[in-house]
Formats: C-alpha cells, structure tokens, sequence
C-alpha cells in the first residue's frame, strides 16, 4: 500500500458517497446511466469473487464488500426508489458493444486460463469502459449537475492516481502489472475530455456545459 | 511480472 493507492481507494469511496448523496438528496437519478451503474456491479462481482477464497488483508476485505455492496444499493435507488426520475431514452448506449469485446478479449489476453482468472481479466477490460455510456449520456444533454461532475470527478480521480500508485509499485516492489496498467491508462484517458471542462468550467464557479 | 501482486490492488 502506497500514499497514491490510498489515495485513488479513498478517492473511489468518496464519489460513491457523492453519488448517493446526490440520488438522496435530489431525490432524483436525472443524469445518472443505469448502464454504468449496472456495469460497476458486474465489474465488482466478476473481480470481488475472490472474497471467498483470496485473503488480502482486512482493508481489501472490507473495501470489497463495501464497493459490491454500495454499487447494488445504488442500482435499487435508480431501479425502484427513483424509477420515475430515470429517462431510459438518453440512455442508450449499447452495453453489448462493451460486454462482448470485453469477453472476447479476457479470453485472449489474460495471465493464465482459468475460470476465475478470466473473470478478474474481464472485470479489470470491462471497468475500463463502463463509464462510457454514462460520458455519452452527458455528450448527449450536453449538460450536468454540478453534483454529478463531482462524482464523475472523483471517480476520474481515483483512476487517475492508480497510475503513479503503479510507477512507484514498479520502483519499489517490482511489481507490473500490464493488464491492469493498460487497461487503465485507457480508462484514465476517457476522462481527459471531461476533466478538461470540469476544471476550466465547474471548478470556476461554471455550469458544466458542452458547447453546443 | 503478471498477477505477481496476486490482485491485490481493488
């Protein structure tokens, strides 16, 4: 455990609170995807299968429960508690084209074929981009909560500190990790675009707007 | 090199 891990773990929880809190107290799922959201829990089932017969250390162990666990309660507030205040006609990106790429390519590319190495593999392709139908989501509106970029934020933020978590892993423990290092150098760069506006907009006291 | 961590990272 390095200062950029804690932090980009820390970092994750936070925009899981941050999305609550907005669902809560909008009392509204307006501008979230269910589709990313529903990707996030595949991803943490596919990866967090471990939990029964990996030990890690107590942190992993609750960091795990809590990321299954929050990522369902979230899919409950957005299916059930919200359900009116989600619009399933902007949210139509074709999980498919995520999922089925994301399959094929685990089964390729992976470090030794088993069942539940494929899913850690797939889990680690599909996190890549399971934020793209919410980004597409906000390309479509062309707009946001300013609540929602927060979490959106974060969220970014956490990948992006990953990455000097793995330069330093590299230096200090001989550890690569090139599945998850490539995997999440794409991901991190999906949110370039976004954090450009989020900081040259949000963070100036601007509502985040696309130019039309 | 590879899952040499043993999937430690979340």
């Amino acid at each position: 455990m390095n200062l950029f891990r804690l932090l980009g773990d820390l970092s994750h929880l936070a925009s899981i609170f941050i999305l609550i809190h907005k669902i809560q107290t909008t009392r509204s799922c307006r501008g979230i995807s269910f589709q990313t959201q529903a990707l996030y829990v595949t991803v943490f089932v596919a990866r967090y299968i471990d939990l029964f017969f990996r030990w890690i250390s107590l942190y992993n162990f609750f960091m795990k429960i809590f990321f299954i666990a929050s990522s369902v309660y979230i899919l409950y507030l957005m299916k059930y508690r919200y359900r009116p205040t989600h619009d399933p006609s902007i949210d139509t990106f074709k999980v498919e084209y995520l999922v089925g790429p994301a399959v094929v390519l685990s089964l390729i590319f992976n470090y030794k074929f088993e069942f539940t190495e494929i899913l850690w593999t797939f889990s680690i392709y599909l996190e890549a981009v399971a934020i793209l139908p919410q980004l597409f989501m906000l390309q479509r509106t062309g707009e946001a909560e300013t609540i929602t970029t927060h979490y959106l934020a974060a969220l970014g933020a956490y990948r992006a500190l990953y990455i000097p978590n793995w330069i330093y892993r590299y230096f200090t423990e001989d550890v690569v990790d090139p599945i998850a290092i490539v995997a999440g150098l794409v991901q991190t760069g999906l949110y370039l675009d976004f954090f450009y506006v989020y900081f040259t907009k949000v963070l100036q006291g601007q509502k985040f707007e696309l130019p039309a | 090199y590879g899952s040499a961590n043993g999937h430690d990272e979340l």
